[in-house]
């Protein structure tokens, strides 16, 4: 079955443009047809797999406001089976415009039922968020299936992580039911830290958190800059096996669904 | 005179929260009256001044939505001659219930003013904002003389630069005619690595850059965790002498106006 995930942390800087572009590379190497969805106005997630935001004329912007159908807008990446629906700067003016629709928060799920019905072939999506809990975020969360949550293990990044699932549960009692948590994931993890150790323990105690662990390496802030994901940047990079032991614990994860 | 710094970036994660408190407290031990701003509905500056959001009635959000003195929201740190105006989740409504206001940029600037008139003591406001550039951000621009930037030297965080000196120059041909660009911080620096040097050498060539550049430190990392600034937690940390040698430098920068 299909499966449609928000990567979400209001807190910035936590590695959830990382974690998005490198699952969904490495789904796309393990052959399934995986759909990118940038909802940053920064544009990271769009850069970070060679689609930047000054090079595209249509954007998520198009099918969110102007009702594009999202095979008019996405982009084939240089990853075999991984295509991005791109954003750019004009994103930032989508919240204001939909301030007063009443299907301002389901707007994105709209976009994907309806390229679906359409027989669109994506089996994995993955959709980026910014750092923020707003209308993008929650959009994200009512298109979604499931929400991945990135964790740096620092004391600001641990700080909200009760607000975010206050968010997530408000989303379940509203707009979306079926909304799960799917897990909490890692990221730029530094074994001789000792307060990444005592982060770590605490979030086990309370949430999912997957056994794959990413740890601080440099080739994976390297990559983007190349627009590539790291397993076409540095494969061997120990970036790159996190993310690709990431990728099989998340499809073991739904394998029996 | 007195300086009312914004210390803003829409990138997430680059430090503008540490460079807020630890700047704030580092003019403090200067024995200069300071006053910090925490505009993050996070409220992670509070935290890391030993304020946390839980332990609060009042904040900045009574201030900007109920017109409650500032006076009557301040709390005293640890740290004499620092004050904050601490956040709270609360402040997130703001956004929302200020969208129809027509003052609703410069509820902040007008709440400074009115305590100044009332003859409150700062001499330096330090605001640390979200990572975006939503309303919140917008009324920390509006208040400011001056913006400080922390940039990471990482790839996505130079791809945001040149958006948020858009949104500078339209604050500028706005609401705050005044509004300068004090400079660069250079955050997390990281002296090995490559890709750190080429992104400081491409911010020089375009931006006013502090010389003091803050490097990476675990200790930066630890203090919050304590609710201490790092002069409080390690003032012989090099988080400690890179705060105090930009607090140096903000001064001079400011000797003569
Ligand atoms: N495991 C890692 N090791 C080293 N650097 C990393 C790692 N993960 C992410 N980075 C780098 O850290 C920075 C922050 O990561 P990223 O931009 O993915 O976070 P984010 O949560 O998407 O940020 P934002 O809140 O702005 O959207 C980036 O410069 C990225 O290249
Ligand atoms: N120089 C440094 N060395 C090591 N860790 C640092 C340094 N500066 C900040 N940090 C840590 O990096 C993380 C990000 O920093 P911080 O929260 O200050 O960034 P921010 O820009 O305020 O984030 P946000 O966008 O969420 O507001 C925090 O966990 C902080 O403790
Ligand atoms: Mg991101
Ligand atoms: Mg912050």
């Amino acid at each position: 079955a299909r499966s449609i995930v928000a990567v979400v942390n209001q807190k910035g800087g936590v590695g959830k443009t990382t974690t998005a572009v490198n699952l969904a590379a490495s789904l796309a190497v393990a052959e399934q047809s995986t759909l990118l969805v940038d909802m940053d106005p920064q544009g990271n997630a769009s850069s970070g797999v060679g689609v930047p935001p000054r090079s595209i004329e249509r954007s998520v912007y198009d099918c969110l406001i102007a009702g594009m159908h999202l095979e008019d807008v996405v982009v084939e990446t240089k990853v075999p089976h991984l295509t991005v629906l791109p954003a750019k700067q004009d994103l930032v003016a989508a919240e204001i415009e939909l301030v007063d629709e009443a299907d301002r928060a389901s707007r994105l799920a709209r976009v994907l039922d309806e390229a679906f019905t359409r027989g669109v072939p994506y089996r994995q999506v993955i959709i980026d968020c910014p750092p923020s809990l707003g209308l993008l975020t929650l959009n994200a969360l009512v298109a979604a299936h499931s929400v991945l949550v990135p964790l740096q293990c620092e004391f600001y990044a641990l700080e909200g992580l009760t607000y975010l699932m206050d968010t997530i549960d408000r989303v379940r009692n509203g707009l979306n039911a079926d909304l799960e948590v799917d897990g909490v994931v890692l990221t730029m993890f530094d074994p001789r830290n000792n307060l990444a150790h005592q982060v770590s323990d605490e979030v086990k105690k309370h949430f999912s958190v997957y056994d794959a662990v990413v740890p601080r390496n440099i080739r994976l802030s390297e990559a983007p800059s190349h627009g590539l994901p790291i397993l076409l940047y540095d494969a061997k990079s120990k970036g790159a096996e996190a993310y690709l032991a990431l990728a099989r614990e998340f499809l073991d994860r739904r394998a029996g669904k």
